[in-house]
């Protein structure tokens, strides 16, 4: 058994060789290594598991690949809308967010509701007005769209096909 | 939807998970991902999970809690909890996959998609990236 551990996804769904040009795979390939190598800096130096599933998930919020934080699917309206949540084994603490626009990284908005309130799960406005109260990092809701992901809405939506349909597609 | 478990050299695990939900979502919908012990959970006495996938179907299926109560009262393994309570979310109608460690370092993953992108990293362990089913 090992005395540290580290685990990621970034999404699952019909994904296979055929659809998959190198370049994508070779982005894909390298936002998860960019994500391990994050949580295993943390725990290979004594950190905590908490700060080494957040310093994962934060790398992957950053990369476009990937449906969370930049790089998220758009909504029927046209907006990006975050929801995250972390918790630690040690206490049960448990923090999480919805429909959240401004945070860079929901992951640690997450967490800082779990750390910095009496709350588990805050929603919408007001858990963008707490984000902005603690001091994290804000950034314009149009950080988070991408040309990818708005192709991929006006395909829904030009096709008349399920989300369902779209997101097992793209992963 | 990405997402992390970890287990530290102390011994604890931990979870989290981020997603900007489904395309076209509408009506303030919201996924597993965010709902602790659906898409989400982390316990010391049994294991930690992130999930992804559609969360509907592990919001009913409360995956993420129930795969680790299977693991901290029935005894099984990550892999075999795992399996079970996926299996169970297929039969509802659900797809997607679900990352795994527990608190003496196991490392699972079970998912019923064509692939899942995912990787592990341990002490002294190889690490394994991956994203199609049969890698």
């Amino acid at each position: 058994q090992s005395d540290w551990t580290l685990v990621i996804h970034g999404g699952a769904g019909v994904i296979e060789r055929e659809r998959m040009t190198p370049e994508r795979e070779a982005a894909a390939r390298a936002g998860l290594n960019a994500a391990l190598d994050a949580g295993q800096k943390v725990l290979s130096g004594g950190g905590t598991a908490l700060d080494a599933v957040e310093a994962a998930v934060k790398v992957l919020e950053d990369d476009p690949n990937f449906n969370a934080g930049r790089g998220a699917v758009y909504t029927y309206d046209g907006t990006n809308e975050l929801d995250a949540a972390i918790m630690d084994g040690r206490t049960r603490a448990a923090g999480a967010v919805a429909g959240v626009t401004r945070t860079r990284h929901p992951v640690s908005l997450a967490r800082k509701v779990m750390e910095d309130s009496p709350h588990v799960f805050l929603g919408g406005k007001g858990a963008d007005q707490f984000s902005a109260e603690r001091g994290l990092e804000q950034v314009d809701p149009a950080w988070f769209g991408t040309p990818e992901r708005k192709r991929q809405l006006d395909e829904l939506k030009a096709k008349d096909v399920s989300w369902f349909d779209v997101d097992m597609k793209y992963g | 939807t990405v997402g992390a478990v970890a287990r530290d050299q102390a011994g604890h695990v931990a979870a989290a998970t981020s997603t900007g939900g489904i395309t076209g979502k509408r009506w303030g919908r919201i996924g597993d991902a965010p709902i602790i012990g659906a898409g989400t959970y982390a316990d010391d006495r049994a294991c930690a999970v992130s999930a992804t996938g559609s969360g509907e179907f592990f919001i009913r299926e409360g995956v993420a809690h129930e795969i680790c109560a299977r693991v901290r009262f029935a005894g099984e393994t990550l892999k075999q909890a795992g399996d079970t309570v996926m299996a169970e979310t297929k039969a509802l109608g659900g797809s997607g996959g679900v990352i795994l460690t527990g608190p003496r370092g196991e490392i699972a993953w079970s998912f019923n998609t064509p692939g899942m992108y995912r990787g592990h990293v341990s002490a002294g362990g190889k690490r394994v990236v991956a994203i199609y089913g049969d890698e």
